[in-house]
């Protein structure tokens, strides 16, 4: 419980889409099978926010930072980042 | 908006129907009132065949042939604050940008009577996609990124977000750079405000070189109200006060002598404002005068019947308050100051506001955030300014004027200010160039909205390039600029290895083999831009070569002449002097030597090309950092 109250959300980029990206379902799946190999105590689709995969690839997660630094590790990973709340101008 | 596309020329023209109806723009706001005049679709044939976006609807929402998209984006749930799961816009801010930006023609607008005339957006025939991403607590990364996966997906020409970060991030941990970058990688500009964290130094946060920074500045329109005082004297204030008082005196109260005592409020605290400061039983019917400005929910919610408020800061911005109220300058509220401290029964009258002429426009307004661009110090920031002062547009009729407590008013145009306001400016001038040149790239379109902005003056922005960038946008020349500064994804991709990007991860973001061994980085004062910065560590004598190359767009065959203008301290040199085209899409590269010698902040100058028709101008800037 604790573990999943540290969680946030967080923006991992992985760049332009893949060339076998495939819909949204072929998308999600392999978003969902790399959080699984970071998460500790969540479920992948419990954890998965948006799965980009239109114009470019990557995912929204609640992850720990644990996690997030782990996912930062993975190749095709170029960032991840907390997602912050930016203001109206 | 009623006023800022006429103050820079940009006429109805009814002629330009059939080729903006093709232009698509899309806006990343709070949402949309689909009701509003502004985007009715009479007139408006189906969707152009690129169109794959869709409209979330709903039983209380639906598109048309204007507002040809809408969809909303909330990571997290949703918990009050009046959000509700819709692309309806229950703020007002994206229906304010999407009408600035697209809206449709719309007679007599106005704000109770303020700012009348004839609302329309800069491509008022072009189609309006919405992706709602901002709520009643902000704007998350997660949604911002969702909605530009969608948006460059759906087929938009243009995309227009009014929003940032509180500082400047590195590209690729911005989602904002990010959704940018993809939507230069497809075609698309994106124009984003600057923020309204000036007029400090560094203060701009969105500062991608792919995408267009905003800052704002004022039209030549201002709103003033008058405050009557018992003694006869009158003094004109700075606000938008749609209410009418009756015409007689009220008592005037100084908010340092009705302290709430009761809640551990003495005057010095009371004096400005402060929320639950003041003694309703002491300022219940009366105008309060505040030494600070406010929001004026504090008066309003202590029975005050107005309010006058003195301060130093904001004094070239009109703010709606909830309540009649207006802001006094610090020599004209000492005067009210000492005639409340002059008789026993002081009284004043706040009347409805007018508006003036302001001549000294177009200057970049106070709150406009400023460079230098501090991921990249070679690369000027903001790029250029749009109108954002006291803007009427369309609002949305499930928010009040100004969202405060105790305001009842419900209005299909407001008048509010901001980076939000000048940036759907830009972006309906790119949407405008777009419809002239379809195929021009986002890079072009950005060239020519920079090279044929209005000079502007450091006599009014001490500041100089750092608050305007290139200068004021022009949308009437921006069509016909004559030479472009191209840039393509390569280009950047350059550029970001001259940053220290690794090649992995430039490669996953290409989608190809990009290797920053195998290209040339390219400095960031290379990158073929419409600018030139040159960022100095130490006051000696520094110098650089700038590589750029440009294409012509103008006439087939043309000499441009190669015009220097350079401050004392700043040696420019650019060879060749001239270019001669002998075609259209003809590209020819020259370079520029500058020479700098930085005594105070900053040295300014331009290079502008000149054929005799077109004025191709780059503001040049060296500063210290």
């Amino acid at each position: 419980s604790q573990a999943s109250d540290d969680r946030k959300v967080y923006v991992v980029y992985m760049g332009k889409p893949s060339e076998v990206e495939g819909g949204f379902s072929a998308a999600s799946a392999r978003h969902a099978n790399m959080l699984q190999q970071v998460l500790t105590t969540s479920d992948a689709s419990n954890s998965l926010v948006y799965s980009y995969h239109r114009s470019f690839s990557g995912f929204a997660a609640r992850l720990n930072d644990d996690e997030a630094r782990k996912l930062a590790e993975m190749e095709g990973v170029v960032s991840v980042f907390v997602s912050e709340k930016k203001e109206l101008h | 908006t009623t006023r800022s596309w006429d103050f820079m020329g940009l006429l109805d023209e009814a002629s330009r129907t059939r080729l903006e109806s093709d232009v698509i723009v899309g806006m990343l706001d709070t949402g949309i009132w689909p009701e509003s005049k502004s985007f009715t679709d009479e007139g408006f044939g189906p969707p152009p065949p690129k169109w794959k976006g869709k409209c979330q609807s709903s039983s209380n929402f639906t598109c048309n042939n204007k507002l040809i998209g809408a969809r909303f984006y909330r990571s997290n749930p949703v918990e009050g604050g009046g959000d509700i799961l819709s692309p309806r816009d229950t703020e007002g801010h994206g229906t304010h940008t999407s009408s600035t930006a697209a809206g449709n023609l719309v007679a007599q607008a106005s704000l109770f009577g303020l700012g009348l005339g004839t609302s329309r957006g800069g491509v008022p025939s072009a189609r309006v996609a919405v992706y709602k991403i901002c709520w009643s607590d902000g704007c998350s990364d997660a949604d911002i990124l969702a909605a530009f996966d969608d948006a460059i997906a759906d087929g938009v020409d243009v995309i227009s977000i009014s929003v940032g970060g509180s500082i400047p991030r590195e590209y690729f941990k911005d989602s904002i750079a990010i959704g940018a970058f993809h939507a230069m990688k497809n075609g698309i500009l994106t124009s984003n405000s600057a923020g309204n964290t000036g007029p400090g130094s560094a203060t701009i946060s969105n500062v991608s070189p792919w995408s267009l920074s905003v800052a704002a500045s004022t039209i030549d329109r201002k709103f003033v109200t008058k405050v009557k005082l018992g003694n006869g004297k009158a003094f004109e204030g700075i606000s938008v006060n749609t209410f009418q008082l009756e015409d007689k005196m009220f008592p005037l109260i100084y908010a340092g002598d009705a302290p709430n005592s009761t809640a551990g409020f003495n005057g010095s605290l009371s004096r400005f404002c402060f929320p639950g400061s003041l003694d309703m039983n002491l300022v219940q019917g009366k105008i309060v005068f505040c030494d600070e400005i406010g929001d004026g929910t504090t008066a309003l919610s202590s029975g005050a019947i107005g309010t006058i408020m003195q301060d130093a800061n904001f004094l070239d911005v009109a703010f709606v308050f909830p309540l009649p109220a207006s802001k006094l300058d610090l020599n004209a509220g000492s005067k009210v100051f000492q005639y409340l401290r002059s008789t026993s029964n002081p009284e004043a009258n706040i009347e409805k506001s007018t508006t003036i002429d302001d001549l000294s426009a177009p200057f970049v307004v106070s709150f406009s955030s400023r460079g230098p661009n501090q991921i990249t110090l070679d690369i000027l920031k903001p790029d250029l300014t749009a109108p954002g002062v006291d803007i009427l547009a369309s609002w949305s009729e499930d928010a009040t004027v100004t969202s405060l407590a105790g305001d009842n008013r419900v209005v299909p145009f407001n008048i509010i200010s901001g980076t939000s306001m000048s940036c759907p400016h830009a972006t309906g001038t790119a949407a405008y160039v777009k419809s002239f040149h379809p195929t021009w790239s986002p890079a072009a379109i950005k060239s020519a909205l920079m090279t044929t902005a209005f000079p502007m003056t450091p006599k009014l922005n001490a500041d100089a390039e750092f608050a305007y960038g290139a200068g004021h946008l022009n949308p009437v020349n921006a069509i016909n600029p004559g030479l472009v500064y191209d840039a393509t994804e390569i280009d950047y991709i350059k550029f970001l290895c001259g940053q220290g990007f690794s090649t992995n991860n430039l490669s996953l973001v290409t989608g190809d083999q990009s290797n920053c061994s195998d290209v040339r980085k390219t400095a960031a004062s290379d990158l073929n831009y419409p600018s030139f910065a040159l960022s100095i560590k130490t006051r000696r004598l520094v110098s650089r070569v700038f590589h750029r190359t440009v294409t012509n767009v103008g006439l087939p065959v043309s000499t441009y002449k190669a015009i220097i203008q350079a401050a004392p301290g700043l040696k420019v040199t650019v060879r060749p002097a001239t270019l001669s085209f002998s075609s259209l899409g003809q590209k020819i590269s020259f370079t520029v030597r500058i020479k700098a010698k930085t005594a105070g902040k900053l040295i300014s100058g331009s290079l502008t090309w000149d054929d005799g028709v077109h004025l191709v101008r780059s503001p040049i800037v060296t500063f210290v950092n």
